[in-house]
């Protein structure tokens, strides 16, 4: 993933 | 949509009962903390409108409901205080909090927070099924709202499936905290089934 973690859920 | 209808229930419940017995506002702390850790992303990141929306209404709500068991009569008037007692401060925001740091992605203040959430998340509803267990009968919109409550995490495990295979999503922190908070739950689960299937009052060992 890019970069910092990508945190798309609630 | 789960998570949301849990929350729907029990403030439902507080309205029209007008009375918070068998209801732990520490569980209810312990989100509101989960919450406020997790999504300070709301700040400087924007994902889509659902996703800010949600996690507008899942702050305001849980902070809504512990007005209302705390200091808003008559609901707070049936608050125990002494009977919603576990000390989740050291029990659980402690070790959530050091997991949170050793287990993070990376050492940024954003992801140790989101880390934690997940970990504190996973064991917040300790101190809701102490409190039951207690008070051994469950009335039945405490346990509906019990059981949606335990149910919504087991189905971000399913999307957490779909993900893992369509679009080969990994997220080791999320799923482990998943599987220890639906597992949690699986007993009283159990004991729910059984007073559905035959009909009658749910009582905990």
């Amino acid at each position: 993933d890019e970069g910092g973690a990508e945190h798309d859920e609630l | 949509m789960l998570h949301l209808m849990s929350i729907l229930l029990l403030l439902w419940k507080l309205k029209k009962s007008k009375s918070c017995v068998g209801i732990s506002c520490r569980m209810q702390e312990c989100y509101a903390i989960v919450f406020c850790l997790r999504y300070l992303d709301l700040f400087y990141q924007f994902i889509s409108v659902y996703n800010t929306a949600m996690k507008v209404v899942f702050i305001s709500s849980t902070f809504y409901l512990i007005f209302l068991m705390r200091f808003q009569p008559p609901v707070s008037a049936t608050y125990d205080r002494t009977a919603d007692s576990f000390p989740y401060e050291q029990y659980l925001l402690g070790p959530a909090a050091v997991l949170g740091f050793i287990s993070a992605e990376e050492w940024s203040i954003p992801e140790i927070f989101w880390t934690a959430s997940i970990w504190l998340e996973s064991v917040s509803i300790l101190p809701q099924l102490i409190l039951l267990q207690q008070l051994r009968e469950v009335e039945n919109l405490t346990a509906e709202f019990v059981a949606t409550m335990g149910a919504y995490r087991f189905f971000y495990i399913l999307n957490w499936i779909y993900r893992y295979f369509a679009e080969g999503y990994v997220n080791w922190i999320g799923w482990l905290g998943g599987i220890v908070q639906t597992g949690l739950y699986v007993d009283f689960f159990y004991y729910y089934a059984m007073s559905k299937w035959y009909g009658q009052k749910l009582v905990l060992p």
